[in-house]
């Protein structure tokens, strides 16, 4: 997960003694910490680079350094106030630290310092994040990259997961066979230790070599038990949180539609890999769902006027089309997602689609509109005002050139979800995962309700659908510790009938759940709660109307602020100490937007960030140039 | 003259020729929110070369920065800079620079003329130095644009227009005329255009013979690419 060396590479005078990367995860909630000690053995000064990747999911909540015992503490400041700290520093020449996205699922946070000679330095960077239950399971992902052998090297994850472990899993993209023997697992009932600690001679990647063999994705997989169709409500400190997946729900049948772009722009890999994708997908279609195809480009070309029965003749006639789809023409995304919002609504209209079935509108496109509605908030308001919160619209982005912020907008405002395909081999793949995550609805309107007289601040409480393999998850705040009246409901429509349960919550005594732990993580569910509040608001702040736009802003930068959260809104600012290369200055920790990660990636190599002396870490867009010249 | 839109972000460029009588004025630039005007005037051959084709080129570009009160003219032969009533005159022949509180001047002697105004706009100049004695050609300019970022969204002119950026498509490939230089169809601005793959020089890093770049051209002095007509870019005078 961190990377520690020296600038010049012709003697081996930086020694790495530890790397730790310490996980606890106390119902979904995982904390992090990566700790990285190195020491500088030679006699003159030098720059020791930590470099770490973390989920994109998680927010850093800390960042610290020892240096010769002197420790310099992370704050986190407005993003605003920090980059007037950092600008400051930028241009009297020293170095910020650096962000940039590193793959789908991880972004990459690296800083350097400069370290006096026989000095040693101590990296401890802490994240969070709430694990997000996908087609059953909830994965912990640590990339460990270390690039030389460590003295001490462990991996220590610790799960606490009080509704019981039902299955936990660990692998390692480069476990060899004499490592796997190492990766130690504990399992009893509600928690589970996984721990990977290889020796020096245990990481050489050849007897004698300073190679390591420890490069790669160190990942936990587990579930938990589902035994109450009421979830699991859990109380701690005064917060709730609840876990809401049900087990043994029949699945509700779907409704969907494929708008599929043929613009010119979609030529070549990412048509073929559309067409791959959707023959994929066909065949996983259920007997019971309907669907229909619409391709376009400056012309919409619906497969049939209205959706089909997803029968086995219907689905193969369907993959033959599919096949036969060729790019051409331009970009008219507003007419014809209108068009499959209304092939919808006629379906249900004239009974020709089940009247306890889900809609949806699958949308996969490559790029900006240019052709009939083009200006994009015109777009969203079009589609918005079409679907009236009747149906969900996902949206599916491909390549750099999408904007991909216009479609993840679009999809908030209807119950969606947007997903960016990358342009690697395997996009069909990711096509396929995305479709697979969706498409097997077992609610939909999903309401959880609380009394209004015992829980405040709520995050959101109803979902248009709870997919099969996911996992709804509703935190607040109690007004009292008088549980009494702490009744849940959860009212659902499923498929043949509707869904409604209701029970007690009750406080979980965590001494006496796990007896062994003096201290697990003692405010995790306040935390939580946090966590999913700010997700949500910076949502809002995306979606909402402009006045609630400003407020959700705000409220998320203030809570960023409360629980010392790295989100789009906030840095996290460490000072480093004098050295003689010049004062103090500052490092940086700051979180991508998914915009930032595409331009970032759009770089494909240079670095993202803030410009900084080195011209080797400034970030400068590709600058198009605009010219006139005679021959 | 030959405009050139490159668009790294998509690792693609357009362009098209314009060409009308010598003398002819044309906006290049315009904002009026930030007070800045480019215009330029093309001149033709010294005389109608054999092919009988006139080509035309910009010989003299006339630059003003309303809100700076800066004002500059350039011309094959040398720059003229004015401000506050104050005039400076710079020499081709000369190496120089001006470092001023609105307007900074770079000015490589027989080359280039770089020039900086403040907040707003930076761009090259290039001098193309042609034989003295040369029967048909002389001596003209380029304009590059550096960075208009800061330029507001309602800037205009032949190159201005495109400084917010450009949606387009391009579907369709098809032989063309010349087997190097296939045709296809351009979605831009709502309509549809058939254009030729083909290049045009940039001569930033190597003046006299320039890189080539590759673009889609847009035929018919870039009718359907740019607002309007070329025709609508002319005006009366340099400034």
């Amino acid at each position: 997960a961190r990377r520690l060396q020296k600038r010049s590479t012709n003697e081996k005078t930086v020694e790495v003694y530890r790397v730790a990367v310490d996980c606890t995860v106390t119902s979904r909630f995982a904390h992090t910490v990566m700790t990285s000690m190195a020491v500088n053995k030679a006699n003159v000064s030098q720059e020791i680079f930590f470099e770490m990747e973390l989920p994109k999911t998680a927010f850093i909540t800390n960042f610290s350094m020892e240096i010769e015992s002197k420790m310099y503490v992370g704050e986190v400041k407005e993003k605003e106030k920090a980059k007037k700290q950092y600008e400051k520093a930028v241009s009297s020449g020293q170095t910020a630290g650096l962000v940039k996205a590193s793959g789908r699922k991880m972004e990459k946070f690296s800083v350097s310092v400069n370290i006096a000679a026989e000095s040693n330095v101590t990296f401890i960077l802490t994240y969070e994040e709430l694990l997000q239950r996908k087609l059953g399971q909830y994965e912990i992902l640590t990339r460990v990259k270390p690039k030389t052998l460590v003295q001490e090297f462990e991996i220590v994850t610790n799960i606490y997961e009080p509704q019981g472990l039902s299955y936990v899993d660990a692998h390692a993209t480069f476990l060899s066979n004499e490592l796997l023997p190492l990766v130690e697992k504990t399992v009893t009932d509600k928690k589970a230790r996984i721990s990977f600690s290889p020796t020096m001679d245990q990481q050489r990647k050849c007897p004698g070599c300073d190679g390591t063999l420890i490069d790669g994705d160190f990942i936990i997989k587990y579930d938990v038990n589902r035994q109450t169709s009421l979830g699991d409500i859990q109380i701690v400190n005064g917060y709730f949180v609840h876990f809401f997946a049900p087990p043994d729900l029949p699945r509700v049948p779907k409704n969907v539609v494929f708008v599929i772009d043929r613009s010119g722009s979609m030529s070549g890999i990412k048509m073929q890999q559309t067409r791959e994708a959707m023959l994929a997908i066909l065949k996983d279609l259920h007997e019971e769902d309907h669907f229909a195809l619409i391709p376009f480009d400056s012309s919409i070309e619906p497969w049939k006027e209205s959706l089909i029965k997803a029968t086995k003749e219907n689905v193969a006639e369907a993959m033959a089309y599919v096949k036969k789809i060729n790019d051409r023409g331009a970009t008219d995304i507003n007419g014809a997602v209108l068009r499959g919002v209304e092939m919808l609504v006629q379906g249900k209209q004239s009974k020709a689609l089940p009247d306890r079935s889900v809609d949806m509108i699958i949308l996969l496109t490559d790029g900006m509109p240019n052709v009939g509605v083009s200006d994009t908030s015109m777009i969203q308001q079009n589609v918005r005002s079409a679907i009236g919160g009747n149906m969900s619209l996902f949206c599916l982005g491909f390549g750099n050139g999408v904007d991909y912020g216009f479609l993840d907008v679009m999809s908030q405002q209807n119950k969606g979800l947007a997903r960016r395909i990358y342009e690697a081999s395997d996009a069909t793949l990711q096509l396929q995962g995305f479709y697979d995550e969706v498409s097997s609805p077992l609610l939909s309107e999903v309401d959880l309700r609380y009394p209004d007289n015992a829980v405040e601040l709520l995050t959101t409480n109803h979902f248009k659908q709870l997919f099969n393999g996911s996992e709804i998850v509703v935190a607040g705040r109690l007004m009292d510790n008088d549980m009494d009246n702490f009744l849940v409901e959860v009212f659902g429509q499923g498929f043949e009938e509707d869904f409604k349960v209701q029970g007690q919550a009750r406080a979980l005594d965590w001494g006496v759940m796990y007896p062994d732990e003096e201290y697990i993580f003692g405010d995790f569910t306040e935390r939580l709660w946090a966590y999913l509040t700010i997700q949500q608001l910076l949502d809002k702040s995306k979606t909402g109307a402009s006045d609630e736009k400003a407020n959700a802003t705000a409220k998320a930068l203030d809570m960023s602020l409360q629980y010392s959260f790295v989100t789009p809104l906030t840095s996290m600012v460490v000072t480093k100490p004098e050295t003689e290369d010049g004062p103090d200055s500052p490092l940086i920790a700051d979180k991508l937007t998914e915009e930032q990660r595409q331009q970032a990636e759009k770089m494909s190599g240079r670095h993202y960030g803030y410009a900084s002396s080195p011209p080797r870490l400034a970030y400068y867009p590709p600058t198009p140039t605009y010219f006139v010249d005679g021959d | 003259p030959h405009f050139m839109i490159e668009l790294p972000d998509r690792d693609d460029a357009l362009c098209f020729n314009i060409n009308d009588k010598p003398g002819t004025i044309f906006s290049l630039v315009r904002d009026a929110q930030s007070g800045i005007l480019v215009n330029g005037q093309i001149i033709g051959d010294k005389k109608i070369p054999p092919d009988g084709k006139i080509n035309t080129y910009f010989w003299r570009f006339g630059i003003v920065h309303k809100n700076l009160g800066v004002r500059l003219e350039v011309n094959t032969q040398d720059i003229s800079v004015f401000q506050d009533g104050k005039q400076i005159k710079l020499l081709w022949s000369d190496t120089a620079s001006l470092k001023g509180p609105n307007v900074d001047l770079l000015v490589t002697k027989d080359r280039s003329l770089k020039v900086t105004l403040k907040d707003s706009v930076k761009f090259v100049i290039l001098l193309h130095k042609v034989w003295e004695k040369h029967p048909y050609h002389r001596d003209y300019l380029g304009f590059y644009t550096l960075d208009s970022h800061l330029l507001s969204p309602s800037v205009h002119g032949l190159l201005g227009q495109f400084y917010h950026g450009i949606e387009y498509e391009v579907t369709d490939l098809r032989p063309g005329e010349f087997p190097e230089k296939p045709d296809a169809t351009m979605f831009v601005k709502g309509q549809e255009l058939n254009v030729t793959r083909g290049w045009q020089r940039d001569f930033r890093n190597d003046v006299k013979n320039g890189e080539n770049v590759p673009c889609w051209f847009i035929h018919t002095n870039g009718t359907g690419l740019i607002d309007g007509d070329a025709t609508d870019y002319i005006v009366s005078g340099l400034f």
